[in-house]
């Protein structure tokens, strides 16, 4: 049965996309079976992996959410074996509102996921920047939350607010919810605000937050415009060797709990 | 009469907040009578201006789009003479779904700022990282948008869904809304990507871009923990030169338009 984890943080341009890419493609080069599902209607996590608009129209996770696709019918292959993506399709953007009337809007992505997590060994879910119902249905679906922070001072702000919306899924609506961890993004070691934040951080976290710290480093925003992880961009970059400790990290964590 | 100006890009984490606070600052030292809006629920125009959490219950932007207030009645002094503030409360989360029935949902900012329209020269409006109810409320409201643009391949990817956005609001609901320009932000000249994408932004958007281009700088990140705007924090780095430039080319710009 697959373990799902949603990739969320309200804040923008964190690291939600690349972490989710890049720790994606490490599960599938490890033969972990993994799902990806891009449900930010930016489709970055699509984009990243070298999926463009034009192979987006008509089949993606928007299709599913509104009743019209079986998400089987909408799993695209990736340039990796054990990847599999669902993209999301721009009409994604225009969803929240027809979903409000659903009855169980907060449960669709849920209950679409139950016929194929037996084929995964990992799903994850790529969020937008925002606690709208995007991403509260990420929430619900999960049994964990990872939790990218840039280590910057407005990041710290939106701590409070996310924890509060998790709470809130844990006491209704997905009482299983998790945190998975807390995964410090674009450290840069030459300044004192990034060690400022990740000794707040760590404060606040304590064991959730992961030991692996990941740099500020240009070859990981590069990757993208290429359409591959790190690892085949520069495997000898900082960025490629930070998230490759991060898999493991990850799955000595994840596979335990 | 005030030039009222929205600040926006769905792309998270592109400079939205740390332009609308060092432009509004940079306005309000010239002598402009100024107001800024935070219309995002993280509020990161407020905690960045030293405005913080416990200051602003009962009292912002989410009072009034409900109707409980009048905007007169939220606005709060900051350090700076000529610039006044509306601030976001936590409610403004809850809000969206709460403004689903209204009849004008995509007026009520526009609505709300007639009565004061006279008391400013500029008003500008910090958005959420998203194309959301708030968003689409500060779209109709505004004069012009002010697109920051990171330059990074993600940012790309964004600006057509933008532009549709733009173009959906201008042939509907503020068939005035101009393109007030584009700035290029977190610019790092030793990487190929910057100047990639500095060449497609400026391909795509011709003389809508600044000549202005905002450099990374770590100090621009550490003055929002002190609750000034870069110039006060620090008065010679390259992020303060680069705002204060911005701030005359805007001025030029604006001022004739
Ligand atoms: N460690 C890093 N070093 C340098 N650049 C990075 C790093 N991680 C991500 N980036 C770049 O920073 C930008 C923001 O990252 P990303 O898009 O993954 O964040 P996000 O949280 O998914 O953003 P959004 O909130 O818009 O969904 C991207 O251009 C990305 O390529
Ligand atoms: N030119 C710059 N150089 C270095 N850091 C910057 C620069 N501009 C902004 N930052 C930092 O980058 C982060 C993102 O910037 P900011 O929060 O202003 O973006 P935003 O678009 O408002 O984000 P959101 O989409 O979450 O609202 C912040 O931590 C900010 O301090
Ligand atoms: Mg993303
Ligand atoms: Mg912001």
């Amino acid at each position: 049965m697959a373990k799902t984890i949603v990739i969320a943080n309200q804040k923008g341009g964190v690291g939600k996309t690349t972490t989710a890419i890049n720790l994606a493609v490490f599960l599938s080069k490890d033969q972990k079976r993994t799902l990806l599902i891009d449900i930010d209607p930016q489709g970055n996590s699509c984009s990243g992996l070298g999926v463009n608009f034009k192979e987006r129209t008509g089949n993606g996770i928007y299709e599913v959410l509104i009743g019209k696709k079986q998400i089987k019918d909408v799993i695209l292959d990736t340039k990796y074996p054990d990847l599999k993506l669902v993209p999301v399709t721009l009409d994604l953007a225009g969803a929240q509102v027809e979903m409000m009337g659903f009855p169980r809007k907060e449960y669709v992505l849920k209950d679409a996921l139950e016929s194929i997590k037996k084929d995964y060994d990992f799903i994850l879910i790529d969020t937008p920047p925002s606690l709208g119902l995007f991403t509260l249905n990420g929430l619900v679906a999960a049994d964990s939350v990872l939790i990218p922070m840039q280590s910057e001072f407005y990041s710290m702000e939106g701590m409070a607010q996310l924890l509060k919306a998790i709470k809130i899924v844990k006491s209704g609506l997905n009482k299983n919810l998790a945190v998975e961890g807390v995964l410090i993004t674009m450290y840069d070691s030459r300044t004192n605000l990034s060690k400022q934040v990740v000794e707040e951080v760590k404060n606040y976290f304590k064991e959730n937050v992961y030991h692996t710290v990941i740099p500020r480093n240009v070859r990981l925003s590069e990757a993208p415009s290429h359409g591959v992880a790190i690892y085949e961009y520069d495997y000898k970059s900082q960025g490629a060797e930070a998230y490759f400790h991060f898999g493991k990290e990850f799955l000595k964590k994840a596979g335990s709990s």
